[in-house]
């Protein structure tokens, strides 16, 4: 509490010394962000990205701003969330891909739009048939299930978009997203998937923060 | 709005910038490089009660200050140097599982001050 002598603490007399109350106004700084952002501490950043993969990101998230007044009307706080895949079980002809995505309020998130965002390494006049698994891990169940499959057609090298369907939006919602890349040439001898440091594929979601339904007792 | 300057003891708006790097979050928060947290502070005599922001002219001040004197001891409660305009404070930054989050948090920074 700043030392006030009036009804109101925005009107008190005496000049205001910023100095002296500099740590407090910091603190207060501190703990208004991590409020809105709904987070208790800051977080500690245990796996870094490399700054390449920052790059091919950010540009991917400064697309076409949308006008502040929709967002000034609409109380729902929105985010847009990049998480990076990790490499799980790989082989030659299949590449399977991690995200995790926060729970960020206790009402868990509501993606309103996912994109997979990933590079492929083709021979030059080559094209490429693969299909996007899309795999759950159901409730009392520690296996991954899948849930949907699409086909695709990459024709050409460099990052590819793909719009993900309800499943794997529900998975994001859920916290975990399994994908696996699945490609049908048999001659391969290495992954047409790059997931180097500046090629690391990544979904770009649109969030939320959703409320729970309540489940009142009758 | 009116910033604060000087000894002016007016409402207005008093500028205070955060430094994530001072503060070390410069670490998680990738953009932008500090939180302008302005506040409101100063007071609001009688004549320019209900007055926010640049509508109180010397004109109307001074008009308003002869009303005040004639009508004092009529007008009952206070008025306060509160924000008048905000704006959303935009966030890039990592969370603890290193995925890079945007985010608008709207009425985050204030653009001007008057007297309620």
């Amino acid at each position: 509490n700043l030392q006030t002598d009036g009804p109101c603490p925005a009107c008190w007399g005496a000049a205001f010394d910023l100095e002296s109350q500099r740590e407090l106004l910091l603190s207060l700084a501190k703990k208004s962000i991590l409020n809105k952002l709904h987070l208790s501490q800051r977080p500690t950043l245990s796996r870094p990205v490399s700054r390449a993969a920052l790059k091919t990101a950010l540009q991917r998230l400064h697309g076409p701003r949308r006008q502040e007044t929709v967002l000034e009307h609409d109380p729902t706080q929105e985010y847009e969330i990049i998480s990076f895949a990790e490499t799980g079980l790989s082989s030659v002809n299949q590449t399977r891909l991690d995200f995790h995505f926060p729970d960020r309020t206790a009402g868990g998130l509501e993606v309103q739009q996912a994109h997979l965002m990933f590079f492929v390494q083709l021979p030059s006049n080559a094209t490429q048939t693969m299909n996007m698994r899309v795999l759950v891990l159901r409730q009392y169940d520690t296996n991954l299930t899948l849930t949907s499959q699409y086909p695709l057609q990459v024709d050409a090298s460099g990052w590819h978009q793909l719009l993900l369907g309800p499943e794997a939006q529900a998975a994001c919602s859920q916290g975990h997203l399994t994908l696996e890349l699945v490609t049908e040439s048999q001659a391969a001898h290495r992954s047409v998937i790059l997931g180097g440091f500046s090629h690391r594929p990544f979904v770009a979601a649109r969030v939320r923060a959703g409320h729970k339904r309540r489940v009142h007792r009758r | 709005g009116i910033n604060c300057q000087g000894g002016s003891r007016m409402c207005c708006r008093q500028e205070f910038f955060v430094d994530f790097r001072e503060i070390g979050w410069h670490d998680w928060i990738i953009q932008p490089e500090g939180y302008a947290m302005n506040f409101c502070t100063g007071q609001c005599p009688l004549h320019v009660a209900g007055m926010p922001g640049i509508s109180a002219s010397f004109h109307t001040a001074v008009f308003n200050l002869l009303k005040a004197n004639t009508a004092a001891g009529t007008t009952i409660g206070g008025s306060c140097c509160v924000p008048t305009a905000r704006r959303p404070l935009s966030l890039l930054y990592y969370d603890r599982d290193s995925n890079i989050v945007k985010t608008d948090i709207p009425d985050m920074v204030v653009e001007a001050c008057g007297c309620s």
